[in-house]
């Protein structure tokens, strides 16, 4: 899993 | 994106806005906590390192640029401006906000789902933001007659926790590919409980229609 992914919320 | 994360992110928007509104219009910041936005000002810079280094949509990199410019228009209308900076309440605002700081960076230096700098900052900027609202609340309490538009804004930042919580849960069971974020999940829930007292108190006043006030 890519650590990066939950960045897409603010 | 769904309907609860874009209230989530409304409400946060419309919190700031209040802010700068109150600050802009009535030049005055009286009630607000320059330690929360000292706070929030760092939990952003932490948080949007990735800003200029990976896209994610238009939407993301506007909002993002939004939430860094107006926290750091706010500390420099508290700080800087002549006739705003005179309403600060400097003596009641004394939370040691500094001490928030460093146990927030050395957790999230041990948990992390990464130990990259960007991941680290990343994580920091989590913890802080949980805590963030604490010398508000201080103030708050001290100051124990609310004013409408402080009221409002701490209002409408608990109601944007709230919604982030039923976003997280909403995406948990709509989205296969998303997976378990215990590091913001609790970090979240805990920030929204620091709200719990004070939305009881805020509710009530609305309900009866009286002057928001706090119970010394």
């Amino acid at each position: 899993h890519d650590g990066t992914k939950l960045k897409d919320e603010l | 994106m769904n309907i609860f994360r874009l209230a989530g992110d409304m409400t946060h928007l419309m919190s700031v806005l209040v802010l700068l509104l109150k600050i802009h219009t009535i030049k005055s910041c009286a009630g607000i906590s320059l330690k929360t936005q000292e706070l929030y000002a760092l939990v952003f810079a932490a948080r949007y390192l990735d800003i200029f280094t990976h896209y994610y949509s238009l939407y993301n990199t506007v909002m993002k640029l939004i939430f860094l410019g107006s926290s750091f228009s706010i500390l420099w209308y508290m700080k800087r401006h002549k006739v705003v900076r005179r309403s600060y309440d400097k003596d009641q605002d004394t939370f040691r906000h500094h001490f928030l700081v460093l146990p927030c960076l050395v957790l999230a230096l041990l948990i992390n789902e990464k130990f990259t700098f960007k991941e680290v900052m990343w994580t920091f900027s989590i913890y802080l933001e949980a805590v963030a609202i604490l010398p508000q609340l201080v103030l708050l309490q001290r100051t124990r007659n609310v004013d409408n538009l402080t009221g409002q804004y701490v209002f409408l930042l608990g109601a944007y926790r709230g919604l982030y919580i039923i976003n997280w849960i909403y995406r948990y069971f709509a989205e296969p590919t998303y997976s378990t974020h215990w590091i913001t999940w609790i970090s979240g829930l805990l920030q929204t409980l620091l709200y719990a007292d004070f939305f009881y108190y805020y509710i009530n006043s609305v309900k009866n229609n009286v002057r928001l006030q706090l119970p010394a």
